[in-house]
């Protein structure tokens, strides 16, 4: 499975439609500090199911919605969508809204799902649910600073 | 069900035990059970010891080889299991220029051959090693824009 | 003495706000407490929005942001009592080229004429602030040696 | 007050005799992973009474003590001096002591005294006892992420 395209709109500093094709394998993501790097792992953490507002360094999980500058004015919702592509060519659109008075929805291809269908597709194409995919900034020795328990649970979700 | 952790937990620490003498160039990593007598509900606790040093207590290692150890345990468990993408966020920032240049650039080209990578990084060296550079922008204060360069040709 | 970290506070809030401006180039930052009317017993929160954003919580700050945020404050405090001598240990890490070249550099060229500065560092640009350079070694495995070179004539 | 010279014996991986002229106001610091860079910052923060081994990195306070290598022995005691000279030109030098059964000393130029006066030379010197003069190694966004109480007894001791 590879992450072919992301679509984002609304969510953090992504507040105008973004289309990205993602055709690589080794992909550098650069630019000034603040510009919307980290709100890029962001993105892909939360179209996949992502359920603690603190892990997208947020208090409640409207804070990823574009809250707004000093001359645009906040979005009303914010949503991301991932197109993955098989080794046999077939596409999979997986997709997340969510707006401000909390109305969330999940999306693969072209059905409404709900967040299990989200952690079944996951688990079918052996991306982490617990989000070891990500080495956050700042806890590149989180491997190593885990409680044994908590590695523990890391290798039963990879076994 | 029992028996695939087991043998996930034995595949991973082979894994991790070999590459870690590569990334060191030398030394010594193992993966051990907190509880070796209860390994279904032990813990897993690393040791891991540069060349030539003893290592007391992992707090004790520099923040540069504490970045090394956990990747190096991070790319043991892709070694295991295929996962379809990474995402690694300033990675690099704790080493110094040999260690982006000689061990972290080659993991990188290594295993982004078993993988999809997204690397942010503000390192140069980081950057030459890409397939294609995502700029992100932010013209428009507040308002982020990605820009992409793509530094192959990339094969259909 | 409870005047005294009123003072403090309000002073060191004067500093800050006005060192922040001149960090990112515009903006707005505080202090405020968290209870304005237990003064002497309430916690200390910060503001700090850079220029043209909105911050609703500190932690959507950037990392190289935040680094910034309290580089600033820890300035601010120096600028309203004298500290004999400060260690930053690779506090350069989160920045990028424009922030180490431009803001760092001039806070650590202004405030070393306040303070003695022993800066750790990987970075280059870093290292070519230096009035010296002490290289760390372990040329015998594990047994680390210091080296230093003098890159400016130091007056009596 | 200034910090002229650090000699350190025993401590971390400085186990042979180390002296260091500290002659200038701005000093890099720069050197390999693993090199012994953070461990210098660790003999500073000792030598002028840190309590906490975790702030040292360590489980006891006893780990600060070289532990050897495969090819050198552990060292029985780690010790550090710190000579600091004032305005006026005169040098005071601070130093502490401990050995492997855990008898520590703290001296005062060619007293032995008590942790009380190394904190005393502290506050009389606006050495923050707190230890905030000192920004570790992957925590600059300290200020930041203290509560609000924290940074309050942090104002109280600038005070
Ligand atoms: N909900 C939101 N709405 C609008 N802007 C937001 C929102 N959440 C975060 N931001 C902004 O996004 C910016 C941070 O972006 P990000 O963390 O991706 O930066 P970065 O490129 O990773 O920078 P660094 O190199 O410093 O890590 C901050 O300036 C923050 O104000
Ligand atoms: N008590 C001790 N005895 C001997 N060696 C020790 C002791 N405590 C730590 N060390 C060694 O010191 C080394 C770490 O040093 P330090 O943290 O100063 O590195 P550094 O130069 O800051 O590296 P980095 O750039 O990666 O941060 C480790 O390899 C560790 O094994
Ligand atoms: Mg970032
Ligand atoms: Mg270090």
């Amino acid at each position: 499975l590879k992450l072919r395209q992301l679509e984002v709109q609304g969510f953090k500093s992504f507040v105008d439609k973004t289309k990205i094709e993602l055709k690589e394998d080794l992909l550098i993501v650069v630019g000034p500090n603040g510009s919307g790097k980290s709100n890029i792992a962001d993105c892909i953490l939360w179209a996949i199911g992502e359920q603690s507002a603190k892990s997208l360094r947020g208090a409640k999980m409207q804070d990823v919605i574009f809250h707004g500058t000093k001359k645009r004015p906040a979005a009303g919702s914010a949503e991301v969508f991932l197109l993955f592509e098989k080794e046999d060519g077939q596409k999979i659109r997986v997709g997340r809204r969510l707006n401000r008075n909390g109305d969330s929805s999940y999306v693969i291809d072209d059905s409404n799902v709900r967040l299990k269908d989200i952690h079944e597709f996951c688990y079918r194409n052996n991306i982490s649910v617990q989000g070891s995919y990500l080495v956050e900034q700042g806890r590149v020795e989180k491997m190593l600073a885990l409680s044994p328990q908590e590695r523990k649970s890391l290798f039963e979700e990879v076994a | 069900i029992k028996a695939r952790y087991i043998e996930a937990y034995e595949e991973v620490n082979k894994n991790f035990t070999e590459l870690f003498k590569v990334v060191f160039d030398g030394g010594e990593a193992y993966l051990k059970l907190e509880d070796p007598e209860n390994p279904l509900e032990s813990g897993i606790e690393i040791f891991a010891q540069p060349p030539g040093k003893k290592v007391v207590h992992n707090i004790q290692l520099s923040g540069g080889e504490s970045a090394l150890v956990a990747l190096t345990l991070l790319f043991a468990i892709l070694s295991y299991r295929p996962q379809p993408f990474f995402l690694l966020d300033e990675v690099d920032a704790p080493l110094d220029d040999a260690n982006i240049e000689n061990v972290f650039s080659k993991l990188l080209l290594q295993f982004s051959q078993k993988a999809q990578f997204i690397v942010i990084s503000h390192n140069k060296r980081t950057m030459a090693l890409g397939d294609a550079i995502y700029g992100v922008t932010m013209e428009e204060t507040g308002i982020s824009k990605i820009v992409s360069v793509s530094l192959r040709e990339v094969s259909a």
